[in-house]
């Protein structure tokens, strides 16, 4: 049940930064945060590279959910 | 370790990051 809500809000959150819904999120999708969220350019930059397993520049369901298990998990057991 | 530093840089960006994103999901800071 833990990981079903870990994949639910992950989807969710790829669809937040996927607001055009192509599949997957490119470094500009992730810049356009920055109005949202209290976060730099700088910043959203560290983290798209920190979600960009293979380094070609665009997040694929598969690392931004490999990143968010990795956060879900770590904040639910401490 | 700088490797061991980097990845605790990506993690903090990473929990900033998702923290953000649930605090605009529900509304509290």
């Amino acid at each position: 049940p833990c990981q079903l809500a870990m994949l639910r809000k992950a989807q969710e959150f790829f669809q937040t930064c996927d607001a055009e819904g192509k599949g997957f999120i490119a470094k500009r999708d992730m810049q356009r945060l920055h109005k949202e969220l209290p976060l730099s350019l700088e910043e959203l930059e560290d983290v798209f590279d920190a979600l960009d397993a293979d380094g070609n520049g665009f997040l694929t369901p598969e690392e931004f959910t490999t990143g968010f298990s990795h956060f879900f998990f770590s904040q639910s057991n401490p | 370790d700088p490797n061991m530093k980097a990845g605790a840089t990506s993690e903090g960006v990473l929990a900033n990051f998702f923290n953000s994103l649930l605090s605009k999901k529900t509304g509290t800071p």
